[in-house]
């Protein structure tokens, strides 16, 4: 499972 | 960034703006939802955990986070405190324990990754997504509702509603997608929709 991508929204 | 995701932060800090200006005021906190409140609280400390391991990444959302809880918890202090005689939960009556257990039930079985955070956070989205509920329903039963509070729910809605097409021009431009935040911010839009529809034609 790739990792989940930084969440950039608020 | 684009315009649309810029436009809806802005919404929200306006929303915010506007939610505290109307207590201090007015001295009251009349026609404002405490469950509603509660829920927003919920969803920014479940949702912004990760202001703990990501805050060097981004100023700005960084910044944007510690505004949003800080300014929830406020304005519930506000409303335990020193407005508290003016808050009648006779008419705050909407049944969160459904909201917060079906937001809860759809993070478990549909998260990105079962980590305590991936689950925490779209908890958070979903939550988000009913969490004025409440407020709407308050309204609903006071009838007239005071101008600035209308303005209040109607910023609040135009935030998530700008992220749509934030969320359009980032698949076109970014190859970017989110299903879990995006179907939810449909949802919550069309939540606030009739409202938006009254609030244009008054």
């Amino acid at each position: 499972v790739a990792a989940t991508p930084l969440k950039d929204e608020l | 960034m684009n315009i649309f995701r810029i436009g809806g932060d802005l919404s929200h800090l306006i929303s915010i703006f506007i939610l505290l200006h109307k207590m201090r005021t007015s001295k009251s906190c009349i026609g404002i939802s405490f469950k509603s409140q509660v829920l927003y609280l919920i969803v920014y400390v479940t949702r912004y955990l990760d202001l703990l391991w990501t805050f060097q990444h981004s100023t700005y959302n960084s910044l944007m986070k510690i505004i949003f809880i800080g300014s929830s918890a406020y304005t519930i202090y506000l409303m335990l405190n020193d407005f508290k005689p003016t808050h009648d939960p006779n008419i705050d009556t909407f049944k969160v324990e459904y909201l917060i257990g079906g937001s809860a039930i759809l993070a478990l079985l549909f998260p990105y990754k079962w980590t305590t955070s991936e689950v925490l956070w779209s908890f958070s989205i979903w939550l988000e997504s009913v969490a004025i509920l409440p407020q709407l329903f308050m309204l609903q039963r006071t009838g007239e509702a005071e101008t600035i509070t209308t303005h209040y729910i109607f910023a609040l809605g135009a935030y998530r509603a700008l992220y749509i097409p934030n969320w359009l021009c980032r698949y076109l431009f970014e190859n970017f997608t989110d299903p879990i935040a995006i179907i939810a911010g449909i949802i919550q839009t069309i939540l606030y929709s009739d409202f938006f529809y009254i609030y244009y034609t008054k």
